[in-house]
């Protein structure tokens, strides 16, 4: 069913 | 000094409640306008924000800025330890170790206090970007709850497919597959029993069930949960906490190999 994406890699780090 | 005070504890039982799955711990950020807190599982697959506005409180006083990292499962065992009536007040001073809960009864006849040591953070924080999401889907929490739990017998991940003519859940395992489909609805007695989709183009993602379960942990907050999705970006499933604030959980789809 896919990879599992990681919530940091869409929001940037402030 | 830092105060706050809710007539009742449930609210704040339920949110404990609602992140106890997902964070282990998490930096409270106290200002004049209230709390928030912003945290990412372990994993960094999924992401909490909850926000407590300071004028939903019975009581605010926060006279300088506070962060504050704490324990969330110390924290969930103190609020277990009081009634859902009882009154509930944080106190914490400037530059503080240590927070207080207080738990009086309804009667005035018990009075509980607590004190939790505070544990120092370095959280990253992340910039959250104002987003217009493809598809806004409301619907009843207790509903979205029913589904995740159900279709999480059958596999790991959820597919989430929404379109115009309403929003459809499914999942595949080794053993079958099971698919929910659920319209909008025509016309809903309650507004809280309605399905309601905003829809400007269609979505198909997909997300892993151990996340949406713990997200619906949050059932309790508010009787609808609205869904926000877009292709490639988080979902976006967001609870209302009474006239308080309002817990979101974004969480990070699945990525065909």
């Amino acid at each position: 069913t896919g990879t599992q994406g990681r919530i940091d890699s869409f929001f940037k780090i402030i | 000094m830092f105060e706050a005070r809710l007539a009742q504890s449930a609210i704040l039982k339920k949110v404990l409640e609602a992140v106890k799955d997902l964070l282990t711990e998490a930096t409270f950020e106290c200002s004049d306008s209230g709390i928030q807190v912003q945290a990412m599982d372990n994993a960094h697959v999924s992401l909490v924000s909850l926000n407590l506005r300071s004028d939903g409180f019975d009581k605010y006083r926060c006279d300088r800025n506070l962060s504050m990292g704490m324990n969330i499962g110390t924290m969930t065992k103190i609020l277990r330890c009081a009634s859902s009536e009882d009154t509930v007040t944080l106190r914490a001073w400037d530059n503080p170790d240590n927070i207080i809960f207080i738990f009086e009864s309804q009667n005035k006849e018990k009075l509980s206090e607590y004190e939790m040591k505070l544990i120092n953070m370095d959280q990253e924080h992340l910039g959250i970007p104002e987003t217009v999401y493809s598809c806004v889907v409301k619907m009843p929490s207790q509903e979205f709850a029913r589904i995740c739990k159900d279709l999480s017998q059958f596999g790991e991940a959820i597919t989430i497919a929404c379109s115009k003519e309403g929003i459809k859940f499914t999942a595949a395992g080794d053993y079958g597959n099971a698919n929910i489909k659920l319209a909008q609805t025509a016309e809903a007695d309650k507004e809280e029993e309605a399905v309601i989709i905003d829809m400007q183009e269609p979505v198909k993602l997909t997300f892993a069930c151990r996340y949406l379960n713990s997200f619906v942990k949050a059932t309790p907050l508010c009787a609808q949960v609205k869904l926000s999705m877009s292709g490639d970006v988080p979902l976006v499933c967001e609870y209302q906490i009474g006239d308080i604030g309002h817990i979101r959980y974004y969480l990070a789809p699945k990525i065909d190999d």
